[in-house]
């Protein structure tokens, strides 16, 4: 663990808990693409498998089980408790174009040909553009309440900590993980336009829009 | 370097 992970690990973290809180106190979805939700738990289902037979330590262990949980969590909230508040008519990103080409990529790329070790790339493959049908609706809306543009700054900031991080190890440690580094560095590219808009607008004050 | 199989990140 070094400084680099731990505030990636912290911004993902906090990331989940601005979400939860924007659903709680607005006692709405609005703006949250029920798709990417699904896409992580997809993720986080498909890639912690390993909570059943691989014990890293009890930090690894209960960052999991958190992530698992707070995305099933975030699932429920949007299909059960506010459902009306659930606008599936603008969420409209096609994801069987980003599940098919993952699943074909980690049947290509992967560390072992095992179930467990293709699900695990499959699911470094998807979390990369898992965002999409999210960045797909603010694009296609023009703009986000200002709470949910924090959650994607700091899930953004999460992705763009790794990158440091697995310099780090590589210099310190001499491992380097391929899959995950291809596929950070494409996912932490998608949120280049995003970051732009917020840092030059959101945090000047001004609402997130997008120019006509 | 070596690649790690051993998957200890998030």
């Amino acid at each position: 663990m070094n400084l680099f992970r731990l505030f990636g690990d912290m911004s993902h973290l906090a990331s989940i808990l601005i979400l939860v809180h924007k659903i709680q106190t607005t006692r709405s979805c609005r703006g949250i693409s029920f798709k990417t939700q699904a896409l992580y738990v997809t993720v986080f289902v498909s890639r912690y498998l390993d909570l059943f037979y691989d014990w890293v330590s009890l930090y690894n262990f209960f960052m999991k089980v958190f992530f698992i949980s707070s995305s099933c969590y975030i699932l429920y909230l949007m299909k059960m408790k506010f459902r009306p508040t659930n606008d599936p008519s603008i969420d409209t990103f096609r994801i069987e174009y980003l599940l098919g080409p993952c699943a074909i990529l980690a049947l290509i790329f992967h560390y072992k040909f095992t179930v467990t070790e293709v699900l695990w790339s499959f699911s470094i493959f998807l979390e990369s553009v898992a965002i999409l049908p999210q960045l797909f609706m603010l694009q296609r809306t023009g703009e986000a309440e200002t709470i949910t543009t924090h959650y994607l700054a700091a899930l953004g900031a999460y992705r763009a900590f790794y990158i440091p991080n697995w310099i780090y190890r590589y210099w310190t440690e001499d491992i380097v993980d391929p899959i995950a580094v291809t596929s950070g560095i494409v996912q932490t590219a998608l949120y280049l336009d995003f970051f732009y808009v917020y840092f030059t607008k959101v945090l000047q004050g001004q609402k997130f829009e997008l120019p006509a | 370097p070596e690649t790690h199989e051993h998957h200890d990140e998030l």
